[in-house]
């Protein structure tokens, strides 16, 4: 999966990817104080592609707020919720909205779903249809945070220390391995980093195409840029 | 004129269109009333695009005509003059689609001078129209205002129209217009009175352009040709030809320099673009700064939900860093080659590449000489590359070039309120092409000294000109030949070109200026020298530049190569005034200097953001 930092301070955004065995549970967001967690699980290509490259992509996020008292699991199969002490399942076959004390869902058809937690964060799930024939790729999701600011400096997680923002510096642009994607040094977290400008995509606005966003790149998992590394983050289980 | 000191006893404008090349004679008769000498101006306006071809004034039966020199000799020999600087602003550049050629001189008490500015220039079609554009600012009230125009067109006026910028209701009906089949005659002289702003006052009304726009019928797929004295024309723009679908990949600047209006009027123009495109077109946007950032990763069909999602992604993003065009045009040009290869688009369509600049190179690779390189080597001759140099920042002679290069043009946008109807506007010109690889062959034996008879393109709404020399002057028809690609199919037609006989379309006209088709040829020869002097490998340059030269003083036209010398009375004293004519790139610097423009530097990454945060992790 690649993961976007955008940094509105600095108009830029940074940009790396988490690669390991498909399977692996990451925590993207954990707020000790207000309870949010959020983990997801990958999944692979239904076999290795001729390239030998192995993608993984998030397939399943287990979402919670303990101080609500809100679960979600949200798969590429579909949503179930838990509320009021009891478990819900949506399907993403069909458009709902729901609106609760604690937790609003909206679920566009076969697309997304845009959940609002109370007080505390809002997030967006894409659904990526794959052609159910494809010889290798199959449906995965995409997790955006749209606003995140209700969150304790506390926040950790792939996603979550960055909600806060994060100090850095680009300079000796030189050219890289890539005419177009250009290579600088970044000084971010005491590190002394190789970075690669490019772009990810944002298939928010286009489900299909995407939105390139130019972002820097850091290599090697976001080593230096993430705390730690990236196996720091892995969890055995959803909740 | 001085006040009321100088009387201007007349002011005429006569301009005779013979098959789209004009001549237009300005003249103008100013008397001293005063008792002493004093200096008189002549200031007057023409279209960029014309040759100054005469320039005299008769002062006391004297009379005192220019002489039209290769530039460089005529700058040693009146080396005196061009150090005291009087050879500064006998022509200067006069906003977008004028300059200006002014000269003064002494005046003896109660005399008169008369002044004769003569040019010449071939109308270009554009848009399906020619357009004959007359700047008039007499200043004060004049005895005996005129402009006359005489439009003959053998191959019949489709229609005419004339207008001006100072017409009120009172002058509207003072311009006089009768068109018949193949010939129009335009006037407009109003009396001292009708010129008047208001009664008893001395301020005039005339001030501003009179514009006629008109256009030919067309007929023969072949074309239209005239054989006039052993030179013959070939106009060709069949009517009725259906557009080819175009794939359209538009490079367009997102750094710093682009911030605020330029950045909105581009992304204005372009949205607007976008919503014209036909729906078998494909297209691409693709931003620059210092990076590429492309909107996808190929070419889309313009389906109205991919133009929709295309607007977006133009009405969005910010302006960031520097200039790095040599990476923003190549990654167009590599969209457009690799579609091809993988069939994604029709096999019967034009690739164009449309660039949209505002500054200099100042990111990644910047030696203009290796990014043209660069492109010209990418693209192969495989698609066009048009370029819109936006201000004064852009070395708008590199775009020039580079276009010229690759079967494209370029064209300068001027910054102000209309920025984004000049983009609109030069879009639309290139929007339909209609005909590619288009070849106009003519029998060997018969003709020589071609003009370029190889087009990239022929576009709706425009006109494809050669012309030549007959090797027989006796000769009156030969075979003419057009080949081109057109939709679905090749594009063939033939037909006999035979000796126009001025009787038949004006029947007791006195003839109007014999030579019109050898000076057009001459004219049309000399612009395309001039632009192979520019962008051709360095022997065609020299082979080029001198050819043009020779032309130039052949046909007394005032080029960028020439120099026309004006002596003066008092040439004993001052030296004589040398009239330059401008390129491109000194109507530029000339801007440059008027508004002291400082091209914003690239310096840091920051500036200020609007849009939400948002962290998310995602697939590719």
């Amino acid at each position: 999966p690649h993961f976007i930092i955008e940094l509105p301070e600095k108009n830029d955004a940074l940009c790396f990817n988490i690669n390991d065995k498909p399977g692996t549970i990451f925590t993207l967001i954990k707020d000790t104080k207000s309870g949010v967690v959020v983990n997801g699980q990958t999944i692979g290509d239904k076999k290795i592609p001729p390239d030998g490259k192995i993608n993984t992509y998030f397939w399943r996020f287990g979402i919670t707020h303990k101080t609500l008292r809100v679960k979600l699991e949200v798969s590429t199969s579909d949503i179930n919720v838990f509320q009021d002490s009891k478990w819900m399942t949506m399907y993403w076959s069909n458009s709902i909205s729901l609106k609760g004390t604690n937790m609003d869902l909206h679920v566009t058809k076969d697309r997304s779903l845009t959940v609002t937690l109370k007080d505390s964060v809002k997030f967006v799930i894409l659904l990526h249809k794959v052609w159910a024939k494809h010889p290798y790729h199959q449906d995965y999701l995409g997790f955006y945070t749209v606003d995140s600011h209700l969150l304790s400096p506390a926040v950790h997680g792939l996603l979550g220390q960055f909600y806060h923002g994060v100090e850095y510096e680009v300079s000796e642009l030189r050219p890289g391995e890539v005419p177009e994607k250009p290579d600088a040094t970044m000084y971010v977290k005491g590190h002394e980093l190789n970075v690669t400008r490019g772009w990810q995509r944002d298939f928010r606005q286009d489900i299909k195409n995407g939105e390139n966003v130019p972002c820097w790149f850091v290599h090697s998992n976001g080593t230096g840029l993430i705390d730690g590394d990236a196996s720091d983050y892995v969890v055995s289980s959803l909740f | 004129a001085n006040e009321a000191q100088v009387e201007v006893l007349s002011v005429t404008v006569d301009c005779t269109v013979t098959s789209r090349f004009a001549h237009t004679v300005m003249t103008s008769v100013a008397l001293n009333k005063a008792n002493v000498s004093q200096e008189i101006f002549f200031k007057v306006e023409l279209p960029k695009t014309a040759f100054i071809t005469n320039f005299s004034m008769e002062i006391e039966g004297q009379v005192y005509v220019g002489e039209v020199k290769e530039k460089e000799k005529a700058k040693k020999q009146y080396e005196k003059a061009v150090s005291s600087g009087q050879t500064a602003g006998l022509v200067k550049a006069s906003g977008r689609k004028m300059e200006s050629f002014s000269v003064s001189v002494n005046i003896a008490a109660k005399s008169n001078v008369t002044f004769i500015l003569t040019y010449e220039e071939l109308l270009q079609r554009k848009l399906g129209q020619y357009e004959i554009l007359t700047r008039v600012q007499p200043k004060s009230l004049v005895q005996d205002f005129k402009i006359m125009t005489n439009i003959y067109e053998p191959q019949g006026i489709a229609f005419l129209d004339a207008h001006a910028t100072f017409l009120t209701n009172d002058l509207l009906p003072l311009v006089d217009k009768t068109v018949t089949d193949k010939k129009a005659h335009i006037s407009f002289s109003p009396t001292v009175e009708q010129q008047r702003k208001c009664p008893g006052c001395d301020g005039t009304l005339i001030d501003g352009d009179f514009v006629i726009k008109y256009d030919v019928n067309r007929g023969e797929r072949f074309g239209d040709i005239q054989i006039v004295n052993g030179y013959f024309v070939h106009f060709f723009a069949p009517p009725g030809l259906p557009r080819v679908p175009k794939n359209i990949v538009f490079v367009t600047d997102n750094s710093w320099s682009m911030s605020g209006r330029k950045l909105q009027q581009s992304k204005d123009a372009l949205v607007h673009i976008l919503s014209d495109l036909h729906e078998e077109d494909y297209f691409a946007v693709i931003k620059f700064d210092h990076i590429v950032l492309p909107w996808r990763d190929s070419l889309s069909k313009a389906t109205k939900e991919n133009v929709e999602e295309g607007k977006t992604f133009v009405r969005k993003h910010h302006p960031v860093g520097g200039t790095d065009i040599n990476l923003g045009v190549l990654r167009g040009v590599d969209m457009l080659v690799k579609d091809r290869q993988e069939n994604r688009l029709p096999e019967r369509s034009v690739d164009m590449v449309i660039l949209l600049t505002d500054g200099m190179p100042v990111s990644g690779e910047t030696n203009t000489k290796k990014i043209q390189e660069n492109v010209q080597s990418a693209i192969g001759g495989k698609m066009s590359l048009f370029s819109l140099g936006f201000g004064n920042d852009v070395d708008y002679s590199f775009l020039d070039v580079m276009s010229k290069q690759n079967k494209g043009i370029a064209r300068r946008i001027f910054e102000a309120s209309d920025a984004a109807l000049q983009l609109q506007g030069f879009y639309d010109e290139i929007a339909s092409p209609l005909l590619s690889e288009v070849e106009l062959r003519y029998p060997d034996n018969a003709v020589d000294s071609l003009t370029k008879n190889h087009f990239n393109h022929l576009f709706n709404g425009s006109e494809i000109v050669v012309a030549g020399r007959l090797t027989d002057n006796d000769l009156d028809n030969f075979l003419v030949e057009v080949l081109g690609q057109g939709f679905e199919e090749d594009y063939k037609a033939e037909g006999q070109a035979s000796t126009l006989d001025q009787e038949v379309p004006y029947p007791n006209e006195e003839y109007i200026f014999g030579d019109f088709t050898e000076r057009l040829w001459a004219y049309l020869t000399i612009q395309q020298l001039l632009d192979k002097s520019k962008s051709g490998d360095p022997a065609e340059k020299v082979n080029a530049t001198a050819k043009a030269l020779e032309m130039s003083l052949q046909y007394n036209f005032v080029t960028p190569l020439t120099s026309m010398v004006v002596t003066k009375p008092e040439t004993e004293e001052t030296g004589p005034l040398i009239a330059d004519k401008l390129t491109e790139e000194e109507r530029q610097q000339a801007e440059r200097n008027r508004y002291q423009h400082v091209p914003p530097v690239f310096s840091s990454y920051q500036h200020t953001y609007h849009a939400p945060p948002t962290q998310y992790v995602d697939g590719d």
